[in-house]
């Protein structure tokens, strides 16, 4: 089966960045 | 597509499978038989509940499996969906569906790292200029990519569990073993008796009669209509 990394932080801190804009 | 009916569930089964599915009924409908083998095994209660054990392991092994791939197709899907919607006019790079599930994870993750990228980018020059920055654009990239990442932890959730399943599976295959060495009469001598103990081989042929072909058509009909 194909490894599937855990979420990356980048991922999350773009939509942190992003809902604190909105 | 044996998972897709241990579970009643048809999103376990791809077009392919489909297509091979109908493939198969218009062949018996024109009179193929269907040779196969049937295996049974009678005797001791240890040796039957052990195979039992590691039938029920290995099915389950195959319906993890099929979920996991099914939970990166959606994603896939939801990929491609994003880039036509993007992208309607020109020609996209699309994900290939029936693709190997290692291409497809890793194509999803580049698409993951650049949507991040970009919706980053913009947002840190957007605060310096808050006055001409697109907050509606900002809020639907957004959306895209809280809702992949949420596929994406679908698809590691799935296949945690395949590695849960596979260390079963493991588990009963060894107990199996260690039963046949347990309780095998002779080594490398293969007993033939008269067939009320022990591994049972029928053959078995599976076609169609006039009746039953009248069935599968009228079932058929009402698909293709």
């Amino acid at each position: 089966p194909p490894v599937v990394v855990a979420p990356k932080r980048d991922w999350y801190k773009a939509l942190i960045e992003a809902r604190r804009l909105i | 597509i044996f998972a897709a009916i241990e579970e009643e569930n048809d999103l376990l089964m791809t077009d392919e499978d489909v297509e091979e599915m109908i493939v198969l009924a218009f062949e018996l409908l024109c009179g193929r038989r269907i040779p196969m083998l049937v295996f049974a095994y009678r005797g001791r209660w240890e040796l039957a509940a052990a195979l039992d054990n590691m039938e029920k392991a290995r099915s389950e092994y195959r319906i993890a499996q099929a979920t996991g791939l099914s939970r990166i197709r959606a994603l896939a899907s939801f990929v491609n969906n994003q880039n036509l919607k993007q992208n309607p006019e020109q020609e996209t790079f699309l994900l290939q569906i029936n693709h190997s599930a290692d291409l497809l994870v890793e194509q999803a993750e580049s698409f993951l790292d650049q949507k991040a990228e970009t919706l980053m980018t913009y947002c840190l020059k957007a605060k310096k200029q808050p006055k001409s920055a697109d907050m509606r654009w900002v809020k639907e990239q957004a959306d895209v990519l809280s809702e992949s990442l949420a596929l994406w932890k679908e698809i590691r959730k799935a296949y945690e569990r395949i590695g849960r399943i596979h260390a079963v599976l493991i588990k009963a295959s060894e107990r199996w073993e260690k039963f046949i060495s347990t309780f095998a009469v002779s080594d490398d001598k293969l007993q033939i008796g008269k067939g009320l103990r022990g591994l049972k081989v029928l053959e078995k042929e599976i076609a169609l009669d006039a009746e039953q072909k009248s069935d599968v058509c009228q079932q058929l009909a009402v698909f293709l209509n």
